[in-house]
């Protein structure tokens, strides 16, 4: 589902945040990457999904070669089947947490919005919030509101940048809990996290530090 | 340090975020405020700093009620004395990292301000960072600067939402450590967090469920 060959990154300020990155996801995975923060993991995420571009190497999402795609052949080629769940959430501010889920849900086509809206935000407890906008709620709904509106996609491919460190232990093995269900059902997911106690979800984990690639262990608990 | 009196708060669309809180956080008192997503801490923490103000009750913070004080006021009398860590940063945007620590407490006539910034930022492993601007730092990066912009200030009270919600475990007790040994100096801390496993850092632990709090238990390790 994604493949990163000999990735580098060196940001505009000349800041070397990746360094010979090979990274291969096969469909159907549960991946973790885990790493001190600072390590680079963020900057993996973008580039895996076509959000940034690597200064070096070249980058495979769902068997496409997306190194050199323009940034609207990246959106076209994306919907519906990249889902993000990003760091900082990027909310749209002037939308409710309801037309936060449902409106690129509807651009993109899909049946039943609403109700599926509904059901994904009662499963992440967000039923008395539905009219609130962004800055109404606290840190960790709007985390589970960025969550829900990658969820109701049902994309091919899921990347969440740390998905649950404004939520505690309990919360974030539901969410992940969930993750692997839908994991189970043919989703790929691609996930950075700091918790420790969430690694048993993956099927395998690789560590990133100063940028590079520690290993590719087989994950426990599958 | 900070007491509430019956305080309660609903926000303008109507949700009820406190009911009836009553908390005394004496001076040199290490407080870790708990509960899951939504119950209240945030709201809490910015009434007690005098951030935000509650609908009922009362708010003193170090002996002076500043519940009807005006924003000029309360600016004035929290300045060098109350330092806050909020759960979204708030970094001054065009300026550096370093910039971001000394300019406050260069305004407060703090003496040695660019020793301390880089002291305190040595710690909190950003002295390769300096020159960044906040939008090129990672999430966990951003995190270590509004810390280290409260840290500089040598506050008496210092009031932290969830400061450690983007730094794995490692991390996150490192910097409990620290805010420890800074409390057995005479800081006082009124700290929220998800992770239970840095629970044993508080002197005392209050929860709170669906805006009420629940206890008072004595923290374990002290
Ligand atoms: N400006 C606002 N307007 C309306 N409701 C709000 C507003 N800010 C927060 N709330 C609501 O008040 C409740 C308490 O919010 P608060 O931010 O204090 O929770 P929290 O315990 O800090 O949560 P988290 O752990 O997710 O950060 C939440 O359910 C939230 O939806
Ligand atoms: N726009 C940028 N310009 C310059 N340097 C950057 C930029 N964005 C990130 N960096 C640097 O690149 C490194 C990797 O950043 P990245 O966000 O990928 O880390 P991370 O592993 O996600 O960290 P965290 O766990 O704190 O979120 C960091 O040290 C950071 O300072
Ligand atoms: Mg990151
Ligand atoms: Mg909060």
């Amino acid at each position: 589902a994604v493949e990163l060959e000999e990735v580098s990154k060196i940001y505009d300020n000349g800041t070397h945040a990746l360094r010979g990155i090979n990274l291969r996801v096969k469909e159907g995975e549960f991946v973790g990457i885990v790493g001190p923060s600072g390590s680079g993991k963020s900057t993996l995420l973008h580039i895996a999904g076509g959000i940034d571009r690597p200064s070096e190497g070249r980058v495979k999402l769902l068997s496409m070669d997306i190194t050199h795609m323009s940034e609207a052949q990246l959106t076209e080629f994306r919907k519906g089947k990249v889902a993000f769940v990003f760091q900082f959430y990027y909310l749209m501010e002037d939308f409710t947490v309801l037309e936060n889920l449902t409106s690129l849900a509807e651009v993109l086509g899909l049946g039943d919005v609403k109700e599926r809206a509904l059901k994904v935000l009662e499963f992440l407890r967000l039923s008395h919030r539905l009219n609130h906008k962004p800055h109404q709620l606290s840190g960790g709904e709007q985390q589970r509101v960025a969550i829900g509106r990658a969820l109701i996609l049902e994309p091919r491919l899921l990347i969440a940048d740390e998905p649950t460190g404004n939520l505690d232990l309990e919360e974030g093995k539901k969410i992940f809990s969930l993750f692997r269900s839908l994991n189970e059902r043919g989703i790929t997911f691609l996930v950075a996290t700091h918790n420790q106690e969430l690694i048993p979800f993956f099927s395998r984990v690789v560590k990133l530090k100063d940028g590079r690639l520690e290993g590719d262990t087989a994950g426990v608990g599958f």
